[in-house]
């Protein structure tokens, strides 16, 4: 079971790495 | 040459550990405000999330190798990103988690994960899909 004020809830891009790409142009 | 960068910013750290999120248990809030535990996550709450933000768009990361690094306990892995297969390589802890399209949680060496994390993983491989995120704007 959750305690809600004590559990901290995450966005989820959290979790996904941001992989951007250097613009070539 | 490609790109070198890390999922959180800052080069990998060991000693920092991994991100709290990724703790089995951990609470993840989607796009549209629906609550998950982070094992329950599957590859259409990443996909919906990123329609409803407006701001940021999934990418395809294939696996293109996967190196061992000079930093104990991790590996530098080369990712072909998107349509334009662009080449990003990023240094991580074995242990770290990238979600594959389809798949789910995957790592380098699974087993720590699940020892360090709870969280069950996949053995990451060459030719794995990863979903990768970048901003709109970007493009």
């Amino acid at each position: 079971n959750v305690e809600p004020r004590s559990v901290p809830v995450f966005p989820w891009h959290s979790l996904v790495p941001f992989l951007a790409p250097t613009q070539s142009d | 040459p490609p790109t070198s960068t890390s999922p959180h910013g800052s080069p990998s750290s060991p000693s920092a550990g991994l991100p709290p999120f990724f703790m089995k248990g951990s609470i993840i809030q989607l796009a549209d405000g629906e609550l998950k535990r982070v094992e329950d996550l599957r590859t259409e709450d990443f996909v919906q999330s990123a329609e409803v933000s407006g701001e940021l768009k999934i990418d395809s990361s294939t696996v293109e190798s996967i190196e061992c690094s000079r930093t104990p306990n991790a590996v530098i892995i080369q990712f072909s990103v998107g349509e334009n297969k662009a080449q990003v390589c990023v240094e991580v802890l074995v242990e770290y988690p990238f979600f594959v399209f389809g798949q789910g949680w995957s790592s380098c060496c699974p087993d720590r994960t699940t020892q360090l994390l709870a969280l069950s993983c996949a053995k990451l491989s060459v030719g794995d899909v990863c979903i990768s995120l970048t901003f709109k704007s970007l493009k």
